[in-house]
């Protein structure tokens, strides 16, 4: 997190807030339970309370077009969405809103005020942008789902280096605050791995790492950002390059996009690929570039489905050790990449010669994200 | 096998500038001499792919551009006097 500069904070905890206008997008009791659910998304973890007043207040929330009274226009559709000042008199504290965006409630259709307005009145409050693709104060929008949105670590630790936290103790103690995982943690044990169109893409719950074909490092970024729609926290993904798909499973779910574009039809149910209802969720699954088979691993099983001709291959399920008998326990991500098998069990992982299936390294699980 | 880069118009570049110029205090050098080394827009292109943790080149790549592209907050990355 970072903060605007050092005496750049309200110095008293009850601040008073004003609507100069309203978005015709949105219907005014819309606009004001999304402002004031912004508002409260700090009050929550600061002593900070916000109170709706019609005289002179601290914060005045507009929404302006191109010029709007200050020295920094905004710019029509998309680009920039809002913005607001840091605290102080007068401007100080200010959210302003460009108004030829399509604000929305909760749809993924335009941008969430909410969400937007939240982002900006962190700055009001005296906080500067984050460099945490998870934080809230991260400076570009991601999309998410207004009613379970919780306030990130990241973004709690901010504000509450300028105020304190809220004497009241935790407004919802049994919320866990998302936080954004390090690609170096060596406890890290990723969620699972896919290839797309040469490049490798890491997932670990909300987040994944991309990494680029003539990189080797990996970009931090949330799920959301590559593939909207996408389920976070997901069992297992895979590549097939001959469709130029990537399917990303969870649960008896599964989802598929052309590149980063959703495939209609989906998500569909697992049994696509012949995996039986015994199957409650996969751990794990990796295209054969050579074979056109998928190996899914599902507990202590591995199943093999042939994509060409839609069954599951003969003699499958069968155990996982009597294929890969070094793997000790669950298999927890895989992918094939050169003509060899990685595959994941907890914090390491297993490199197998794809054709023999033989053993040729053991790494760190973050092998690839060049720690 | 020699792949090209993918060329940038001058629209991308003017675009970036203005970016640079509006999140990351980015000043045209003015003047007759420029300094030798890295340009001011390489090193403010630097800055910004650090920042949003890009791969860093000092060059307007892919990435990079559609970095820019996403809907943001308009209040500068870099904290300026304003």
């Amino acid at each position: 997190y970072s903060i605007s500069g050092n005496d750049l904070k309200w110095k008293k905890n009850h601040l008073t807030y004003r609507i100069e206008n309203y978005s015709p997008d949105m219907s005014v009791a819309e606009i004001e339970q999304s402002i004031d659910k912004a508002l409260q998304v700090w009050a929550k973890v600061t002593p900070l309370r916000f109170s709706k007043v019609s005289s002179d207040p601290d914060i005045k929330v507009l929404f302006g077009g191109q010029y709007h009274g200050d020295s920094y226009p905004f710019d029509g559709p998309d680009g920039t969405l809002a913005h607001a000042f840091a605290p102080g008199p007068g401007i100080g504290g200010d959210a302003h809103f460009d108004e030829d965006e399509l604000f929305t409630f909760r749809s993924q259709k335009g941008y969430v005020l909410f969400l937007v307005a939240a982002h900006e009145f962190g700055h009001s409050l005296g906080l500067s942008h984050s460099q945490d693709p998870g934080a809230l104060m991260f400076p570009v929008y991601t999309f998410h789902d207004p009613d379970t949105f919780v306030l990130p670590q990241d973004d709690v630790s901010g504000i509450q280096s300028l105020y304190g936290p809220n004497p009241e103790g935790p407004v919802d103690p049994g919320v866990t605050r998302p936080t954004t995982p390090d690609a170096c943690d060596s406890d890290l044990v990723l969620d699972a791995v896919t290839t797309l169109r040469g490049e490798m893409y890491f997932f670990k719950g909300r987040f994944l790492w991309r990494r680029p074909s003539q990189s080797d490092l990996p970009q931090q970024s949330l799920i959301a950002n590559f593939w909207r729609g996408a389920p976070v926290n997901i069992d297992a993904a895979f590549e097939n390059p001959e469709s130029d798909r990537v399917f990303l499973f969870k649960d008896r779910q599964v989802w598929a996009f052309r590149g980063y574009d959703p495939v209609s039809g989906y998500p569909k149910s697992i049994s696509t690929f012949g995996l039986p209802m015994t199957v409650r969720k996969i751990d794990a699954a990796l295209y054969d570039e050579q074979s056109g088979k998928i190996l899914f691993f599902a507990g202590n099983m591995q199943y093999r489905y042939d994509e060409a001709k839609k069954t599951m291959d003969e003699g499958f399920p069968k155990r996982i050790d009597l294929t890969f008998p070094d793997i000790p326990g669950k298999v927890t991500a895989a992918f094939e990449y050169r003509g060899f098998a990685y595959i994941y069990s907890g914090r390491v992982m297993f490199e197998y010669s794809m054709g023999s299936k033989r053993l040729f390294r053991l790494l760190d699980n973050n092998y690839f994200l060049t720690c | 096998l020699c792949v090209p880069l993918p060329q940038r118009t001058n629209l991308d570049e003017q675009f970036a500038e203005k970016y640079l110029r509006t999140f990351f205090n980015f000043k045209e050098e003015n003047g007759s001499v420029v300094r030798r080394g890295i340009s001011p827009l390489s090193q403010k292109l630097r800055e910004m792919q650090e920042f949003f943790g890009l791969e860093i080149t000092g060059r307007l790549d892919s990435d990079t551009l559609k970095m820019m592209s996403k809907p943001r907050c308009g209040v500068p990355d870099i904290k300026t006097s304003a």
